[in-house]
């Protein structure tokens, strides 16, 4: 199937799916076969990439539950050598349906074990604002996590009970699950606050924080509502530029 | 027990918390005896007000369990007349242990109903980024809603699921939930999409829209780490204004 990585952190708004989308779109464009993997009832990285929640026939959600395999889910995207598993309304039911079946956590991974298309070099799985069933799922199938932080207070103290989610979930569900790195976004090198969370955490986390940050840029919170990565939207732009570092470290720290 | 006002959006980071203690500190300034309840796993509205989760006895979780009373869980902040039902970590269990028992939507209901202490003039509850059963808890026993929305994209697009959501929660468990208002937050008025977002909620929503809007300012990401609303940060800042402007509003509006 392919190395996975989930992007995930329980703090809402901390550019889970702007990475998600941004990071995948950079390296399908560095000729990398690259699924994205919806699993946010909200369904951004779908209509972040312009497929209509409605017209979709199966997603994740039917994934979830056992009523489609992967690779008949999967949709092409309108970006060369990236595809989308998109999600539907009905994942918001998946967290109730889920809680009472046998090996609720491992659904998302023995999906994968029963993949059987074309492989991919790069799976991301954008995950939803809570250390819910969903969540837990991404991390019991995934090979990495990548934490997306926001340089903000509430952001940073959430951290500690995301390590804990994570320690637990090596200990128990995925003791593979690697730390692939801890991402800063919407940095705003004029801030104080920013400056200081991004000087706390590097201290802290050292050389697992990304050398790569992506500032604050409009544009990459304009291109959702094109439909494309921002890269599609304005390909100058600090933002685009900022995945596409992103994407170039990604591929260094995994080929060391 | 008094007026009940959930602020709540699924999407995440678009202001609820920052919302939640400043609305309710600035109410409480103006002599309103306010109780602050926090039903975030994350805990931001604890910290946010200075009160360490890890001293607390019992909070939102033991509540809900029907282990404690409010009237026992309700601890005093440093701020008049503004008083605050902390969370603690095991709140983030609640989701999965509620789903099996009898009424699991109306164990907040049934606490509000129990509650034998001193009557409040104004409570509000701080919602997690989710349509989760802890936050149908909190729209089944609300009054009022208080939908906070960040004029992005994404934000915007999420409204649909939530009025979907309000709807249903009207028709089945909580007829009575009226809608108190769109809060616009971190608006950035120089920046297009921003207003762009602005002009079409209101053009959508018409009156249901706040006239007062919340501005991007830095001195709300900065209150919270020294454990203060912003108005005990820096009364003359924007933000401060901006949520002393909100609560005159809601006043007005109840009023009327
Ligand atoms: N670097 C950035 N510069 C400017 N805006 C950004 C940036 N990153 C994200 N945004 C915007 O901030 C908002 C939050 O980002 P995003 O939705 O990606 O976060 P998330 O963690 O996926 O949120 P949720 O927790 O709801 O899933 C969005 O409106 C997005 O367009
Ligand atoms: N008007 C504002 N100006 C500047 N920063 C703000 C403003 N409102 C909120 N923030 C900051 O933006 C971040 C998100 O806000 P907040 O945590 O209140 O949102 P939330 O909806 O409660 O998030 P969650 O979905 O995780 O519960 C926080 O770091 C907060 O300090
Ligand atoms: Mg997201
Ligand atoms: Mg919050």
């Amino acid at each position: 199937f392919g190395p996975v990585t989930a992007v995930a952190n329980q703090k809402g708004g901390v550019g889970k799916t702007t990475t998600s989308i941004n990071l995948a779109a950079s390296l399908a464009a560095l000729d990398q076969r690259v699924l994205l993997i919806d699993l946010d009832p909200q369904g951004n990285s779908t209509s972040g990439l312009g497929v209509d929640q409605q017209q979709v026939e199966s997603g994740t959600y039917d994934v979830l539950l056992g009523d489609s395999s992967i690779e008949d889910a999967i949709v092409k995207t309108e970006c060369d050598n990236l595809y989308l598993l998109p999600a539907t309304m009905d994942l918001a039911g998946a967290e109730i349906e889920l809680v009472n079946e046998q090996g609720r956590e491992q659904r998302m991974k023995n999906a994968f074990a029963a993949y059987q298309g074309e492989a991919f070099d790069h799976i991301f799985i954008d995950c939803p604002p809570a250390l819910s069933i969903l969540t837990v799922n991404a991390l019991t199938a995934a090979d990495y996590i990548m934490v997306t932080l926001q340089t903000e207070f509430y952001a940073m103290e959430g951290l500690t009970q995301l390590m804990d989610t994570i320690r637990r979930i090596r200990q128990g569900l995925n003791p593979a699950l690697n730390m692939e790195g801890i991402l800063l976004t919407m940095v705003d090198r004029r801030n104080n606050l920013s400056t200081q969370v991004e000087q706390d955490v590097r201290a802290y986390f050292g050389s697992q924080v990304y050398e790569s940050v992506v500032p604050r840029n409009v544009r990459l919170s304009e291109a959702p509502s094109f439909g494309v990565p921002v890269m599609y939207h304005d390909l100058k732009s600090k933002g685009a530029q900022a995945y596409l570092d992103v994407a170039q470290e990604l591929l260094h720290r995994r080929s060391i």
